[in-house]
């Protein structure tokens, strides 16, 4: 279960900050995934007490936006904390998606990715399996089909360290690049912080997602949880 | 195997001190409700009184949910967000799918903290933990009069700690973010965020 809140001491109207948090949820909170499963309890909960000395802030003023992006900023680093907890994970991966045609589809592939068993446990393994981020993307349940065109496709791991070459190309333009460096691979995997990068090339939206690796772990936490 | 690096996530991603927004005293306890005997209640309190607080939350999309859950919204959708002091949490029971009387014990919960802020409609509640089971109303009960009764309130950074140790289940560590920042006319404002969850995560809340 995912519970989270958050308080603040700005003068916040509540429809504002209702908006304001449903916005932020929508690009941290909701971009998260460990396994897969949605709780019957996951809440998030915002207030704002207006303890400081300033103007009460609604959808219209000049501050609105500024806080509406700390808020978003503020909640990802929430969210993250927990992908880096995630039952018996040792990885924490951001699956990003570039050049989208719109926003809800880049999430949808995101999400996809983000939550396929296979993949999760091939990053486990440190296996460059990019096949299986392929077939993941291939199944999402697109809102509009021209979000993705297999020719214009290009999948990549990226090296989260200062490392180089930086981006080690899986596939390109929907080539699968069939000779990629194995030992390239092998070093980007290795590092506890991974990123995919996804460019589908059919737009300009952008989402990210962040997930973690699934290991032998997740099973002996949850087999007996109840009990 | 290889990719199984071992990681001190507490001493990577626990803070050791932190800045926190005025107005804001937070508890928590230990009841009993987890087997083990870690903290498993806490409390939020605002303490501003200059003028009347908001609030706002998201929930599961999850057709079945629990009874902090429905209370909670119920609570929102009466007041508009506007007036809510408190918000409770307990972890180790989620009250979930335990039907009337599931709702009937968050609203005990939510009245006896009512019943401190001397006010109604002035508090949310959420539990997580095992589903299928009803809350041990007598520990929990006897938790916030405690910490009502004896004051346990605070502002420190331990406090705030103890918050995010209270609501954790299978967590690994507390999830405490804090910062400070400032709007163009140069005034100066905190956010302090606390989350829990490690299994059975993949939001969709609206």
């Amino acid at each position: 279960t995912l519970l989270g809140f958050i308080v603040t001491d700005l003068p916040i109207k509540s429809t504002a900050l209702q908006s304001m948090l449903r916005s932020s949820v929508d690009r941290s909170f909701n971009c998260i995934s460990v396994d897969g499963d949605m709780s019957t309890n996951d809440t998030i909960c915002m207030i704002a007490n207006g303890a400081v000395n300033t103007s009460v802030i609604d959808e219209s003023s000049p501050e609105y936006a500024q806080v509406k992006s700390q808020v978003t900023e503020f909640a990802q680093q929430l969210a993250q904390l927990v992908v880096r907890d995630g039952e018996g994970a040792t990885k924490f991966v951001t699956v990003n998606v570039k050049n989208a045609l719109n926003f809800k589809d880049a999430k949808v592939i995101a999400e996809a990715i983000s939550n396929s068993m296979l993949v999760k446990t091939a990053l486990y393994g440190q296996d460059a399996n990019w096949g299986r981020i392929l077939c993941a993307i291939g199944y999402a349940k697109l809102g509009d089909l021209a979000s993705l065109d297999p020719t214009k496709i290009n999948v990549s791991f990226v090296a989260t360290d200062d490392s180089e070459p930086r981006e080690l190309k899986l596939i390109v333009n929907g080539t699968p690049q069939l000779d990629v460096d194995e030992a390239r691979a092998s070093e980007i995997l290795s590092l506890p912080d991974l990123e995919v990068l996804v460019n589908l090339g059919t737009g300009k939206e952008e989402c990210q997602f962040w997930t973690c690796d699934l290991s032998h772990e997740y099973v002996t936490i949850n087999g007996d949880y109840r009990s | 195997q290889r990719a199984a690096a071992t990681v001190d996530k507490y001493a990577l991603y626990v803070p050791k001190s932190g800045v926190f927004p005025k107005g804001f005293k937070v508890a928590s306890t230990a009841t009993g409700v987890k087997k083990n005997g870690n903290l498993d209640l806490g409390i939020i309190l605002n303490t501003n009184k200059s003028r009347p607080s908001s609030a706002a939350a998201v929930f599961t999309t999850n057709k079945f949910k629990a009874a902090p859950v429905v209370l909670s919204k119920s609570v929102l959708d009466k007041t508009d967000g506007e007036g809510v002091d408190a918000i409770i949490v307990n972890s180790g029971c989620a009250n979930s799918v335990t039907g009337e009387v599931g709702l009937k014990d968050a609203q005990t919960i939510v009245g006896e903290v009512n019943d401190f802020l001397g006010k109604g409609d002035a508090t949310l509640t959420m539990s997580t933990g095992v589903i299928g089971q009803r809350l041990q109303m007598d520990k929990i009960s006897k938790g916030i009069k405690q910490m009502f009764q004896k004051d346990s309130f605070g502002s420190d950074f331990d406090s705030w700690l103890g918050l995010a140790k209270s609501i954790n289940t299978t967590d690994t560590f507390p999830k405490l973010v804090t910062s400070k920042f400032s709007l163009p006319n140069g005034t100066e404002y905190t956010l302090t965020g606390i989350a829990k969850g490690a299994g059975m995560i993949c939001p969709n809340m609206a």
